[in-house]
C-alpha cells in the first residue's frame, strides 16, 4: 500500500 | 476597517461549506486586495488556499492587513441563518475582536445581524511555488466528483494517470478493481460539459480518495474544475468563481509500495 506523504515535504514553512 | 458586501450569501456559504470539514480554525487574511485563507488539514496531507477577490464584492473595502481568526463550525452556525439570496456584509475593527455579519433579505423586509467572537490564531503560512504542471485537466465539477464517490466505493487510494489517450482514474480494492478513463470532450452548446486535458509530459500519481471527494464538497462553487498534475509534486484541484475568486486545494500524493 503506499505511504500518505505529508505536504510540508513540498512546500516550506514562511 | 474591512466591509465587504456580498450581493448572494451563498457564494460564502458555499465556500465555508466546502472546507468545513478539512480545517476548523483558520484565519481571513483581510487586505485591500480581497480575502485570502490559507490552512492545512491536521494531519498535513491537504491544503486549503481560498482567495475571494475585492471583485466579488460590491462593496469592498480594507486598508490595512486584518487577520479575522475564525472557528469555521462558529460560523457555519451563524452563516446558516442567511438566506443563499440574501446580501451578506461583513464588517471588523482594525484590530477585530468580533466580526459583524448582517443578513439583509433582497425585499429588504428583513435585516438579522450577528457578531462572532474571534480567536487569535498563530497559523503556519506555506510557500507555495509557482508550478508548470505537466497536465491540466479541465472538467465538468460533477464528473470529477462522481468519478472520487465511486471509486471510493472499491478502494481508499485513486491513481490518477494522464497520457495522449486522455486521463484514467484507476484503483485496487479488496472487492476487485476499477476505472475510468476521461477522453476529450468539445461541447459547443455547452462549454461546461468539456473535458480538456493540456499534457506536456505523461503523468502519474497516486491520491486518498478520503481527500478527494472531501474537496468535491466546492462543486456546487462552480460547474467546471482544474486538476493539475506533475509527477512527485502535490495535485492541486481549483474551482473558479467569479471575479476571480477561488478555492483551491492541494494534496499531497502517496509514494512508494
Amino acid at each position: 500500500t503506499p505511504i500518505q506523504n505529508d505536504l510540508s515535504e513540498y512546500f516550506a514553512l514562511i | 476597517m474591512l466591509e465587504a458586501r456580498l450581493e448572494q450569501a451563498q457564494l460564502l456559504k458555499k465556500v465555508v461549506d466546502a472546507i468545513k470539514d478539512l480545517v476548523q480554525d483558520c484565519n481571513f487574511d483581510c487586505n485591500d486586495s480581497g480575502i485570502a485563507l490559507q490552512a492545512m488539514d491536521n494531519s498535513h496531507v491537504a491544503l486549503v488556499s481560498m482567495m475571494l477577490k475585492a471583485e466579488s464584492f460590491n462593496p469592498f473595502r480594507c486598508d490595512r492587513n486584518i487577520a479575522i481568526g475564525l472557528n469555521l463550525v462558529s460560523l457555519t452556525k451563524v452563516l446558516r441563518a442567511a438566506q443563499n439570496e440574501d446580501i451578506l456584509t461583513l464588517k471588523a475593527e482594525d484590530a477585530p475582536d468580533s466580526l459583524n455579519l448582517t443578513f439583509e433579505s433582497s425585499d429588504k423586509d428583513r435585516i438579522s445581524e450577528y457578531d462572532l467572537k474571534l480567536m487569535d490564531i498563530d497559523q503556519e503560512h506555506l510557500g507555495i511555488p509557482d508550478t508548470d504542471y505537466s497536465a491540466t485537466i479541465s472538467m465538468p465539477s460533477a464528473e470529477f466528483k462522481r468519478i472520487c464517490t465511486d471509486l471510493m466505493a472499491m478502494s481508499e487510494s485513486v491513481t490518477i494517470e494522464a497520457g495522449k489517450d486522455g486521463i484514467k482514474f484507476a484503483c485496487n480494492g479488496d472487492i476487485g478493481n476499477g476505472s475510468i478513463t476521461l477522453r476529450t470532450v468539445q461541447d459547443v452548446e455547452n462549454k461546461e460539459n468539456n473535458i480538456e486535458i493540456a499534457l506536456t509530459e505523461p503523468v502519474s500519481l497516486t491520491f486518498s480518495l478520503k481527500y478527494l471527494v472531501n474537496f468535491c464538497k466546492a462543486q456546487n462553487l462552480s460547474k467546471t474544475v482544474k486538476l493539475h498534475i506533475s509527477n512527485e509534486v502535490p495535485l492541486l484541484v481549483e474551482y473558479a468563481m467569479e471575479g476571480g475568486s477561488y478555492l483551491r486545494f492541494y494534496l499531497a500524493p502517496k509514494i512508494g509500495d
